[in-house]
């Protein structure tokens, strides 16, 4: 029920290669050109450039994009553009149909619709006439062409350039796209960036998560994970810290290294990439073709999962880390929020999206209260007790975003009562579904709004 | 659905605990 009057969106880029090679080093450049395989033309970005072109703060013309000297690591792939581009069709229907265009009063309608004549199937053109999209993205290469390849989705264009192609297009296909309106993805100054506190105050963030990894609780179950990380380590050596240089090792959080010493992140990477195109975990590997190694290996991708959850979840439930990642943007909607009632009726209504990374979306998940991360959990299942973490009984803590997820934040006029009155209501849906919160005065006896 | 307010008390709280 209800009219929708307003889109806020988060999503996590899509599918993407992984962030470096762990492999031995005589394998790494076999390993590089599977994944440059996966990655998109040239022309692909091209062709998205002309039509969501990335508007980057000045500050950033310096050193470009964060992640575009590693190719092809930490790309977004063919696969990602293609489920970024699927999921912004499902809000391009969404938003066509149930927007606030949808139910206007004749009169309303035409002032709206403007140019269009009154269609009333919205496409390409019609539904930047209703909204008014505002993209943006982190400054990362495959956050922005995640926006594109998300909004390319929601206005629905059947590309002719399809991702890996690389033939120059035919007149007539480039006349189809003209004239277009441009929608830029915008990159804020790394300052005031909303969608990264990692990025934006890294000093403040260092502090904040060492505090938390030098918890007595975090260091005890952290160090359960250790065997686990060494036999990670002995696999894949681009995950043992201690071998690599001083300047090549990542930066660790704090001056003491956690018991767990190894990057979660990156080993949670290669089984996730890797299982996304088929590549077996031992492949480019000493091991590779030895299927009792890849056995051994695929019994560690849930345990590895696991506990890059189980980490993030600490740093989550401490208030002050979790109030310095996902408080900004949102105070950042609900700003916006607030003033959407007031928007004229021939006024277009926001349609904002944010492109972001899995740890902003979980921590926004966190920080709004999502009964599934929060609320108490009746019983520990098996797959807990076996792995020694019965003491974690609070919501389904292993969930991680998946690739394309979103979160999205609707507002929406309704009637009060069947009194005729207007009163706008907010909805939450995490990738499509409706999301419940709990208080957040009432965290503890998990009391619902 | 949250009314406006919860969504900005949910946000007030947030920040206060920073």
């Amino acid at each position: 029920g209800g009219i929708v009057e307003g889109v806020w969106l988060f999503h996590r880029h899509g599918d993407r290669t992984t962030n470096r090679p762990l492999c031995a080093d005589h394998m790494i450049e076999l390993e590089s050109e599977f994944w440059r395989s996966k990655i998109p033309s040239e022309e692909t970005y091209d062709h998205f450039n002309e039509r969501f072109p990335p508007n980057l703060h000045e500050s950033h013309a310096r050193h470009g994009y964060l992640d575009a000297k590693r190719e092809p690591y930490g790309r977004l792939t063919c696969k990602g553009i293609e489920q970024m581009r699927t999921t912004g069709r499902r809000f391009g229907l969404r938003y066509e149909q149930y927007g606030h265009h949808a139910r206007r009063k004749k009169d309303q309608t035409v002032l709206l619709r403007g140019k269009n004549n009154g269609r009333v199937i919205a496409g390409d053109g019609d539904f930047l006439d209703y909204w008014d999209v505002q993209a943006c993205s982190t400054n990362y290469l495959r956050t922005i062409a995640s926006a594109q390849s998300f909004l390319d989705g929601v206005f629905g264009s059947t590309s002719v350039l399809r991702p890996g192609m690389t033939t120059t297009p035919k007149q007539n296909d480039l006349l189809s796209y003209a004239p277009v309106q441009q929608v830029p993805i915008n990159v804020r100054d790394r300052s005031n960036d909303t969608l990264n506190a990692f990025d934006r105050e890294p000093a403040l963030m260092r502090n904040l998560v060492s505090d938390v990894m030098s918890s007595p609780n975090f260091c005890e179950r952290d160090a359960r994970a250790a065997p686990l990380a060494a036999r990670l380590a002995n696999f894949l050596p681009g995950l043992n810290i201690h071998k690599k240089k001083k300047e090549q090792q990542p930066k660790l959080f704090g001056e003491k290294p956690p018991p767990s010493n190894i990057n979660w992140i990156h080993a949670t990477d290669h089984f996730v990439c890797r299982a996304s195109h088929g590549l077996p975990y031992t492949a480019y590997s000493a091991f590779e073709n030895d299927e009792s190694v890849e056995s051994t290996m695929a019994a560690m991708a849930s345990p590895t999962l696991a506990h890059l959850a189980w980490r993030f979840r600490q740093w989550y439930l401490n208030e002050e880390l979790l109030s310095a990642v996902a408080a900004p943007p949102l105070r950042e909607i609900e700003g916006q929020i607030c003033s959407a009632p007031f928007l004229g009726v021939e006024e277009r209504r926001p349609f904002v999206v944010y492109s972001c990374h899995d740890v902003t979306l979980l921590s926004l998940l966190y920080g709004i209260g999502a009964d599934f991360l929060i609320k108490k959990k009746k019983r520990v299942n098996g797959f807990d007790a076996m792995n020694g973490i019965e003491e974690e009984e609070w919501g389904s803590w292993r969930w991680w975003p998946a690739y394309a997820s979103t979160l999205a934040f609707e507002l929406v006029r309704v009637d009060e009562r069947g009194t005729g009155l207007d009163s706008h209501v907010i909805r939450i849906f995490l990738n499509g579904k409706p999301l419940k919160v709990v208080d957040p005065e009432m965290r503890k006896e998990g009391i619902m709004i | 659905a949250l009314r406006l307010s919860d969504f900005s008390r949910i946000v007030n709280h947030l920040e206060q605990v920073g």
